[in-house]
């Protein structure tokens, strides 16, 4: 394998892309479907991961170009020239190009798509050409089987140069999308024990914490299991900042930072997503608890001291938002760390705290300790 | 296998283009050196292109050579740039 001069590389593990331009000889669908996969070939060797974003600036924009496109390296038509990609950096950095005169497909009656992005992701991560003939970094084209594919070795070490290996569990094979280690689980039953996210996921509540979390059955106290979020969630970051589920859409939602994860039960529904599309403002960068309303059709969204809510209905942030939580919801103090909403009552996480809120009433009946909720 | 004259013609100008663009690094080779020294550039960037693919370095547009230089493929220049 070979590396670029200066041996550039991104200093960051989350990556975010962009698909700008798309070829008439590809539907969108497939055009993302094999942009993803590419991705995946390289996230399932080294620690980064990629997020899909659909407006403004994006560390890897992608398009399908023609002829010459203002970066200095013209296309040809058809054949020679396939596509080009420019190395980890500002501006151009990582952006890769694909020429729109060849016929690009998801099998072989053309070029196939998968194949190219996956060696120009390589340039857009630091590799160079190799002159290793079994590599992806090869500079000629070879069609590669999507499915099932894994990176050449060449490849490995060569990523791996650059960003170290993606951990695996101690005592497993090598799995991808491992998490990196066996995380020690969490005492919940000390008294300063608190949790990251908690809510409803069909018929069990899930309460997170760290890299960890807690399953249990509204009603029962018994059974509690700890289990890795990675296990349960192989896409979702290794921990959560928020959650919510809208019981009769049957989805949740999971915010890791400026962004969120759709689910059906257990199932994710594509790739990572922008909260700006909820029409937060820019400087909002992670959530700290969500609670779905079920009566209201409304979300809450607590972001340090003050909260905004999002109509479900007309999928829009309401007006006069954000405000102040404690004015809003008298007698809860400190920030929000989760919430959930049972039986009427809004349940707010607060450090060690758990609040019982009554809507009705509009004021706290009672507080507990967060830790009660799974047992302590 | 003996190529017609036009077919070396050809032959000659695509190598050309091809090693301008993947065996040529930008902002240190002026143009004009690599048109005043004509073939002997061309020849020592036939050789390197012979190295990377693994083909048997002569220096000469032999067919192995051709093949590769009219096979598709990436853009991104062979040579650091």
């Amino acid at each position: 394998y070979r590396l670029f001069p200066g041996e550039p590389k991104w200093k960051k593990n989350t990556l975010t892309y962009r698909i700008s331009k798309y070829t008439p000889s590809m539907t969108p669908a497939e055009v993302d479907r094999a942009v993803q996969m590419a991705l995946q070939a390289w996230s399932s060797a080294v620690p980064l991961s990629f997020v899909r974003v659909n407006a403004g600036e994006a560390d890897i924009m992608i398009s399908f170009e023609t002829g010459d496109h203002g970066d200095s390296y013209p296309f040809d038509g058809p054949r020679g020239t396939l596509a080009h990609a420019f190395a980890p950096g500002e501006g151009l950095g990582g952006d890769t190009h694909f020429d729109n005169a060849e016929k690009w497909t998801m099998g072989t009656n053309g070029f196939n798509l998968f194949t190219v992005a996956a060696h120009e992701f390589g340039h857009a991560l630091g590799l160079a050409h190799s002159t290793d003939p079994s590599a992806l970094m090869y500079p000629t084209y070879k069609y590669k089987h999507p499915y099932g594919f894994h990176l050449p070795k060449d490849d490995v070490k060569g990523i791996q140069a650059l960003y170290g290996p993606r951990k695996t569990f101690p005592g497993k094979p090598t799995v991808p999308h491992a998490s990196p280690h066996n995380p020690s689980i969490p005492d919940l039953c000390d008294s300063g024990s608190s949790f990251d996210a908690v809510t409803m996921l069909g018929k069990e509540l899930l309460f997170f914490r760290d890299r960890i979390f807690w399953r249990r059955q509204v009603n029962l106290m018994s059974g509690i299991r700890p289990s890795t979020i990675t296990s349960s969630f192989p896409q979702l970051m290794s921990n959560v900042d928020a959650a919510y589920e809208v019981a009769d859409r049957g989805t949740a939602y999971f915010f890791k930072g400026p962004h969120y994860w759709v689910t059906r039960g257990f199932q994710m529904q594509g790739p990572p997503r922008t909260i700006y599309d909820y029409g937060f403002p820019r400087n909002v960068q992670r959530i700290d608890a969500a609670v779905y309303l079920k009566d209201a059709q409304k979300t809450l969204f607590f972001v340090g001291d003050e909260y905004y809510s999002y109509d479900e209905r007309k999928r829009k942030m309401e007006k006069d938002y954000p405000k102040n939580t404690e004015e809003e919801f008298s007698g809860v103090n400190g920030q929000i760390d989760a919430a959930v909403e049972l039986n009427g009552n809004i349940y707010f996480f607060s450090g060690p705290k758990a609040y019982k809120y009554d809507t009705e009433k509009e004021d706290v009946v009672s507080v507990l300790r967060a830790g009660s909720w799974v047992g302590c | 296998f003996a190529a017609t004259p036009r077919t070396s013609r050809n032959n000659y100008h695509l190598a050309q283009a091809y090693l301008d663009k993947y065996y040529t690094k930008k902002g240190g080779h002026p143009l004009g050196e690599m048109a005043a020294r004509g073939g002997n550039s061309m020849v020592k960037k036939i050789k390197e292109l012979q190295q990377f693919f693994g083909l048997r370095v002569t220096g000469k547009l032999d067919r192995a050579t051709m093949d590769v230089i009219k096979r598709p493929r990436c853009g991104v220049p062979d040579v650091a740039n």
